[in-house]
């Protein structure tokens, strides 16, 4: 279940990358 | 010493009448677009975010759960959804790589 929270993390990062 | 002048006006009022010809260009250009309702993804793209946002497992939504609830549209169509929202960062693979959930909501 930690593997899905650093799925969402890594995520979370690509998403933020987008918007910037 | 004839008065003149009479002929000024004549011709002027003739133009204020006419119809505004750049009112019809305005709404032209849309005809081709692509519905892109939402946030640029397509409208596939769009149905198969809002299920998995919809899904409130932690494990998240399986790509077969994804094609029983989108009849009609092909696996490879919602695994290219899939690939785009993960590399967009609107979801990520939870269990295993078929297993999904959103970001957007929490």
């Amino acid at each position: 279940l930690q593997r899905i929270e650093q799925n969402k993390q890594a995520a979370l990062e690509r998403l933020a990358a987008r918007n910037v | 010493s004839k008065p003149q002048g009479m002929m000024g006006g004549a011709g002027g009022g003739m133009n204020s009448g006419m119809a505004r010809p750049g009112m019809a260009s305005i709404s032209g250009g849309y005809s081709g677009a692509i519905d892109m309702s939402n946030n640029g993804l397509s409208p596939s793209q769009n149905q198969v975010l809002s299920l998995i946002k919809s899904c409130p497992d932690p494990q998240g939504i399986s790509i077969q759960d994804l094609k029983l609830r989108l009849s009609g549209m092909s696996i490879s169509v919602i695994k290219q959804a899939v690939e785009f929202l993960s590399n967009e960062g609107h979801i990520f693979s939870t269990i295993d790589e078929d297993h999904f959930r959103s970001t957007d909501n929490d």
